[in-house]
């Protein structure tokens, strides 16, 4: 569909314009604005070659982490981020963030849709438990990376086998796991196992 | 607790070679 969308300053976010949306077309086009048959989808060149100029990358890194409590591994990937100056996007088991700003009174899947939504970050940390998965499932689809650095433990062994699924299918990426852990080798050995990256200490 | 560390940080670390990530 396209939106209308009236405003007295593009450049700024609606909610700092006060922006309305006057009109919603079911079959849009931009084109339409000058019809030329010769120059078919040249409008949305423009548009797509300014929004996602050639050779940069369209998605931010997003990655999800599969582990309960506090996590070693989100400080760690959170120290890469930031040693890029990366603007950091964070859902925990314990607080959700944006950079150093905490963002108060926000819980599970809606805690994610906070992070993943933010225009400022540049890059976002996901962690999840088998238990919130099981429970209320995910607030997104795709990610670019899983890790997994343990076999879950508190759920019944089927139902941590669909959650590792659901979770795992998201990643376009990768699935990097700790080889160690024997449950999660043997359960990565029943798999497909092409974009899997194993970690190991030895 | 030491080797949680360690593991922790070599996840971290191959996800972001995965993601170009220097």
């Amino acid at each position: 569909a396209g939106v209308d969308f009236l405003t007295n300053d593009i450049t700024k976010p609606y909610w700092e314009t006060g922006g309305k949306i006057c009109e919603v077309n079911i079959q849009a086009g931009i084109d339409g604005m000058s019809p030329d048959p010769e120059n078919s989808g040249f409008h949305f060149e423009q548009v797509f070659s300014l929004m996602f100029p050639e050779g940069t990358r369209t998605a931010i890194p997003m990655v999800v982490i599969l582990e309960d409590g506090p996590s070693k591994t989100v400080a760690a990937l959170n120290d890469v981020f930031k040693s890029q100056n990366l603007m950091v996007g964070r859902k925990t088991t314990t607080e959700v963030s944006i950079g150093n700003n905490l963002l108060v009174d926000v819980m599970g899947n809606a805690a994610s849709e906070a992070v993943l939504w933010n225009p400022m970050i540049d890059a976002a940390i996901i962690q999840e438990t088998a238990k919130s998965i099981e429970a209320y499932g995910l607030a997104y689809s795709v990610s670019e990376c899983v890790i997994l650095p343990r076999m879950p433990s508190n759920n019944d062994p089927e139902t941590v086998k669909k959650i590792l699924s659901t979770l795992t299918q998201t990643a376009v990426q990768a699935v990097v796991y700790n080889t160690d852990d024997k449950q999660l080798s043997d359960w990565v050995r029943s798999n497909d196992q092409e974009r899997y990256y194993p970690v190991s200490l030895t | 607790k030491e080797k949680t560390e360690q593991m922790a940080i070599l996840l971290a670390l191959r996800a972001a070679e995965i993601m170009d990530i220097p």
